[in-house]
């Protein structure tokens, strides 16, 4: 099953980091 | 620009159809890898060497002890109510019979609940034939590793179970099974589909079913080793990210698509990273474990002797269940975790592997480590046949897809990279 929203996630884990990850694509 | 990069290479670059070539000249030399076999340490040898012939050098070998069950002459017929040879394949470490074999009537039942419906007098002296029919891997393979246990228990001579797989053309599928202490060790063995059905249907109508079941084997140990490739880390080179396969296969079949495919996606990691020259923060660890099939033996190992550094683990990653097309991964962990897993596979829109999968328990060998508290992943892949292959004579080269190894392969490495890359650890 496919878990958390993305609205949930950013609150866990935070934007800079979700920025960081973006980056390596 | 990482994850393009590696996908790039791997995909339609240099790196293109190199994981099927590799892994066809390891099935195709070695073939099936069972657990105590000098096969499977010729096979270690290749991988210690091929990996050297990458120019990766950081490469440990750690020794333990694992079972070496070889499996001799088996045979099992129908003799009432008419004569039948019948393929079967010996379950693992099962016992062997008299020479004369074992001769008896058959009971046969579709759970442990209908078992225990009758008495130990009605099992007595009989086979018991456990005839489940494949919903799920998980809920089904209970019956071929504490089957035969269960009926020795209530006085059955013998144990036969049909095949763990949805999908038959005649072919038996080997697999573990444990015995209990203090209950008698009795044979076991899986057959086909086919031939389940027909012992169900003639049972059904009250006829009386007489078999003939011959099994020789030998059991005794031997020593093996797991094998440690690391990629050291530039920042925090004690901080691990592990991706692993097991080396070792049943003794059917090449052990191809179990576990082949996931050792050598595993091998490719450290390999397409060095020749990309992409170093990430954190070391990668690729484990291939060995003697899986008889147990996790190699994954226990590790577990115990690594105890004290399970801290550094930073994330396990493991691929036993098929190497078809990557779809995510099937993540244990806390939400933190699976979040920051989640936001990794949303670099993978291109190839379509951007699920992720809740599982508290995801593989095998590192369900071991998983349930110690490290979060970690399996890959999940669009593997509904697997078990249509598994354990048999059919896990050949022929399961196998280029393109889809190379989109594991590239999808492993390019996940594992970011993982131990990134400037957060893993919430434990």
């Amino acid at each position: 099953k496919v878990v958390y929203k993305d609205d949930v996630c950013n609150v866990l884990i935070g934007d800079d980091l979700i920025a960081e990850i973006a980056s390596y694509e | 620009n990482v994850v393009n990069e590696i996908l790039n290479y791997v995909i339609v670059g240099e790196y293109k159809g190199q994981t099927y070539n590799e892994l066809a000249k390891f099935v195709d030399k070695f073939g099936a890898r069972p657990s105590g076999t000098e096969v499977l340490e010729q096979s270690i040898d290749y991988m210690i060497q091929l990996t050297r012939d990458e120019n990766i050098n950081d490469i440990t070998t750690e020794e333990l002890t694992v079972p070496h069950w070889t499996r001799g002459e088996e045979t099992l017929t129908m003799l009432e109510p008419r004569v039948k040879n019948m393929a079967l394949l010996g379950l693992g470490r099962s016992v062997t019979t008299p020479p004369e074999g074992i001769t008896a009537e058959i009971v046969v039942v579709n759970s442990f609940a209908e078992l225990d419906k009758y008495s130990d007098s009605d099992i007595e002296g009989k086979i018991v034939l456990y005839d489940p029919i494949f919903t799920t891997y998980g809920e089904t393979v209970q019956y071929r590793s504490q089957g035969a246990a269960k009926a020795a228990a209530k006085g059955a001579v013998a144990s036969l179970l049909r095949s763990i797989t949805p999908f038959s053309i005649n072919s038996p599928h080997a697999g573990s099974q444990y015995y209990e202490e203090n209950v008698p060790k009795i044979p076991a063995a899986a057959i086909t589909l086919e031939d389940a059905d027909l012992l169900r249907r003639i049972y059904s109508r009250g006829e009386k079913i007489v078999l003939n079941l011959k099994m020789f084997s030998t059991d005794n140990s031997r020593i093996s080793r797991n094998t440690l490739v690391d990629y050291k880390g530039t920042e925090k080179p004690e901080k691990l990210v592990i991706v692993s396969g097991h080396i070792d296969s049943w003794d059917v079949g090449q052990g191809a698509m179990d576990d082949g495919g996931g050792l050598f996606i595993s091998w490719a990691v450290p390999v397409i990273l060095n020749r990309l020259n992409l170093k990430p923060r954190r070391t990668i660890r690729s484990i291939f474990w060995t003697a899986e099939e008889l147990g996790l033996i190699g994954a226990k190992a590790y577990e115990e002797k690594h105890r004290s550094e399970a801290d550094n683990i930073n994330f396990i990653m493991e691929s036993d269940e098929g190497t078809f097309a990557p779809l995510g991964l099937a993540v244990a962990g806390n939400a933190e975790t699976r979040c920051i897993i989640k936001e990794i596979l949303k670099l993978f829109k291109s190839i379509n592997a951007t699920t992720l999968v809740e599982d508290d328990s995801p593989g095998s060998d590192i369900a071991v480590i998983i349930q110690t508290g490290v979060p970690g992943a399996s890959l999940h892949n669009d593997n509904s046949m697997y078990f249509w292959f598994h354990h048999t004579e059919g896990d050949t080269m022929n399961v196998e897809d280029e393109h889809e190894l190379d989109l594991g392969a590239a999808f492993w490495t390019a996940a594992a990279y970011v993982i131990a890359d990134i400037s957060k650890d893993i919430p434990r």
